[in-house]
């Protein structure tokens, strides 16, 4: 697994796999690839997100996350697909090198990497993250009905047992904390996509109102451009809107922070499939859907490319 | 490792907000320790309940007794984490 040439894209990886590759892919890229230590998790294990960046000091940036819920394996199968693709491209892809000259990419393959080593040695089905809760016996927080958002409202649970509790503050998920200060202190991200799974979606805010967003018009546009972009590969259908009128009202979401934040292009993905295996898609879908959602994601980073604000 | 041996998941495709609702008071009985992977919110959408065996019974004469339309996702959890957990071994294997 040392070797990035021998990786198998195609399948499913523990933590410590993925954590070892990351730093395969940085050495045979150092002048675009660093690995950014954002902090640690609740069970202290590190937490990184990959920069890819040609120079400059503070170049507008877009940020990818993947499997903040995890249970959502393709998500981060699909994000160690899109590092590789990135690393590759550069040079080769003269839209994505011409990007890479401008701005530069954060992705963060792991967002809850407790959650993701325990669904590989406690509970595959696990979502949350693993804290504990005072004064109950169940662990764990939705990390994404945590964020500081419409915090507490509807379609986030304030019972510790369910897999959507918001937690007992905004920001208490020491995994969503140190996400909010890396995209606090750099000041100049332009994008914020989180990476989720299953449904075929794309999402823009919000999921804890159901008023429109003032960029609600355009969000939508290069939402249904990039699915467009995504459904030329294999012809995956995939469904655009706001998170409160395309699924339910859910309070607390990332991408509603971000946006709140200033972030204007701000989306979430739900990866494939529409129900057949949900959090259990086969290995062999991981390289078509990571290929199908490649060009969405640098259809909608094109645009921020092309639209500075 | 937690077993889901003869776990369901079921996918109910609801068709009144009666229904709906019949869903959602589902969603609070929790010695039925439903997994719910799509929520009830809405008659237009598909709901995905993963079932502990325990519980297959109760819930699919729930549904039946209902009369809320439901088909089989997954006819058993753990055999698709058997070949999802084999595939990774002769991953690391090869």
């Amino acid at each position: 697994e040392r070797n990035s040439k021998s990786f198998n894209f195609g399948a499913y990886h523990t933590l410590e796999t993925i954590y070892n590759w990351m730093d395969t892919l940085v050495a045979d890229h150092p002048s675009l690839v660093s690995k950014v230590n954002i902090g640690s998790s609740y069970e202290n294990r590190p937490m990184y997100a990959l920069k890819f960046s040609t120079g400059g000091d503070k170049r507008p940036a877009i940020w990818i996350d993947a499997g903040i819920h995890s249970r959502e394996w393709v998500s981060q199968a699909t994000a160690v697909w899109t590092a590789n693709k990135i690393a590759t491209d550069y040079g080769r892809d003269a839209s994505l090198t011409s990007l890479l000259n401008n701005m530069d990419i954060y992705l963060m393959i792991v967002t809850n990497p407790d959650g993701y080593v325990f669904t590989h040695t406690g509970n595959r089905m696990w979502r949350k993250t693993r804290s504990r809760i005072s004064g109950s016996s169940c662990r764990g927080v939705d990390p994404n009905r945590n964020w500081d958002a419409g915090f507490g409202g509807p379609g986030a649970s304030k019972n510790p047992c369910s897999d959507s509790y918001h937690g007992p503050s905004a920001h208490s998920e020491v995994e969503v904390q140190n996400v909010v200060d890396l995209i606090k202190s750099h000041g100049n991200f332009k994008a914020f996509i989180s990476i989720h799974a299953y449904s075929q979606l794309l999402m823009y805010p919000y999921g804890y109102s159901c008023n429109d967003v003032p960029d609600a018009p355009e969000l939508d546009s290069v939402g249904r451009s990039a699915v467009k972009a995504l459904s030329s590969l294999y012809g995956t259908r995939y469904q655009v809107g706001s998170i409160c009128k395309i699924i339910y009202q859910a309070s607390g979401g990332s991408i509603d922070w971000s946006y709140n934040h200033g972030i204007k292009y701000s989306f979430a993905f739900e990866l494939r499939d529409t129900g057949r295996y949900g959090f259990l898609l086969p290995a062999n879908q991981i390289i078509p859907t990571a290929s199908e959602t490649w060009l969405a994601l640098k259809n909608i980073m094109e645009y921020v490319r092309d639209h500075p604000y | 490792q937690t077993l889901f041996i003869g776990d369901q998941v079921l996918r109910i495709t609801v068709k009144s907000e009666e229904q709906l609702g019949l869903l959602q008071s589902l969603e609070e009985e929790q010695d039925l320790e439903l997994d719910f992977w799509l929520h009830p919110i809405s008659s237009d959408l598909p709901v995905d309940i993963r079932v502990p065996f325990a519980s297959l019974q109760t819930v699919k004469v729930f549904l039946e007794s209902n009369d809320i339309p439901y088909s089989v996702m997954i006819k058993d959890v753990q055999e698709v984490l058997d070949k999802e957990q084999s595939d990774m071994e002769a991953n690391t294997m090869r």
